[in-house]
């Protein structure tokens, strides 16, 4: 991956563009308000101005040749999906959009981005989940029925060793990792004893790993 | 957890205010705006149109009772602000706030939010990671040293089994399930040979899992 377009410098844009930039993609953030530019100038190979629904200033600026185009735009549902429509016309490789809704990622998906992202109601998914086990620090979901949780240990499980605390059998759940502090342990042996404070990576089923949740509390 | 408002039912309020209501807590949802709080008044337990820096509206809602106030109101910074202190000395025992920017966050910190979160940043820097390692589906970062990683396995990895494959020693990373098609394998074993498209779950050290990941382009 060597160059990109990020079209939209908000709040999502610009990090996508700083962070690609700062793994040693060359990264052109294009924004219609000066002050976003002017933001991640500083930072950026190439930081432009410019109204991206303008066909013209698009194919000037050379966007087509980017082995990918992050389209940033939330909320203004229009100017997102033109602009998509323009780089799937001028044959750009990889489109990656930002969607404010469900039927607008349905929209965005049909006339050509590749993949679309909804991070506000992601990350308001996941902070539900984490109010609601606050024991539950972060989690991959790696299908329907199966996750990689990282919980905070409560006396519920402290002062026992993993053979006692037998997760596996009880939880379906099997502990890859812990950590107590900032000392990691990535090969668990069954006389560890883990404390009040130590955080586990689990991994198994979804209904073993939220009963075990929903004892934690 | 029973109780929880949310004030400010924009994309990431109305995300959490669902989630929540769905998973069995009662939920008061409150925006300045009549069309966000009828997108919501069919699902929450109670939906109020407000505007949650007017001191006596919030009193009149009883929000100082809940077990939680989320804060999800993310350009307005005065409104954000202002409404966290109004919560905090009204009480309220956990406040959750969405912040813009990381100045923002550190307000917002200081005014008394007990946690505080950066959405479009934090997906911002999750799509920039998986745009330059197109294999990588998900992560967890379980310190700064290390990870848990969901990889898609090209022909690089492919055809081999995971004693063949031997990723302890040369890559730092641990094998804790894979999923094949909608099958998943929690329990993979050193015989079990990977295939192009298996998606593998790999726990470890960061410098070996990237030098895996820059493999699998
Ligand atoms: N036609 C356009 N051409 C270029 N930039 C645009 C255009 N329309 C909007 N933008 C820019 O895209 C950025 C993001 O747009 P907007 O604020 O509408 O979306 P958002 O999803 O709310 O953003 P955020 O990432 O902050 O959540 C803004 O900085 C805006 O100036
Ligand atoms: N004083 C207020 N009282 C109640 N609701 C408010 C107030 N100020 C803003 N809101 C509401 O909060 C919601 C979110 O605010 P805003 O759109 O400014 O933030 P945002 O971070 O861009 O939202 P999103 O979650 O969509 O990314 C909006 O629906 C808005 O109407």
């Amino acid at each position: 991956l060597k160059d990109v377009a990020v079209i939209g410098l908000g709040r999502f844009g610009a990090s996508v563009a700083v962070t690609l930039q700062q793994s040693g993609v060359s990264v052109m953030g294009i924004d219609v308000l000066q002050e976003n530019v002017v933001a991640v100038a500083g930072v950026l190979t190439q930081a432009v101005q410019a109204d991206a629904t303008d066909e013209h200033a698009v194919k000037e600026l050379g966007v087509r040749n980017c082995d990918a185009v992050v389209v940033a735009i939330g909320s203004n549902v229009s100017a997102s999906l033109l602009v998509t429509v323009m780089l799937k016309d001028l044959g750009v490789k990889q489109i990656i959009a930002k969607a404010s809704t469900e039927l607008h990622a349905r929209a965005l998906k049909l006339v050509g981005a590749d993949r679309v992202v909804l991070p506000e109601r992601d990350m308001g998914k996941r902070i539900a989940n984490c109010l609601t086990s606050p024991s539950l620090l972060d989690y991959i979901d790696l299908s329907p029925d199966h996750s990689v949780m990282e919980v905070t240990v409560t006396e519920f499980l402290a002062g026992k060793t993993l053979r006692q605390l037998d997760l596996r059998n009880r939880y379906d759940a099997n502990v890859i990792a812990f950590r107590r502090g900032n000392h990691m342990n990535m090969a668990p042996r069954a006389d560890d004893s883990i404390e009040t404070g130590d955080v586990l990576v689990l991994a198994g089923g979804n209904e073993g790993l939220e009963k075990l949740l929903s004892k934690l509390q």
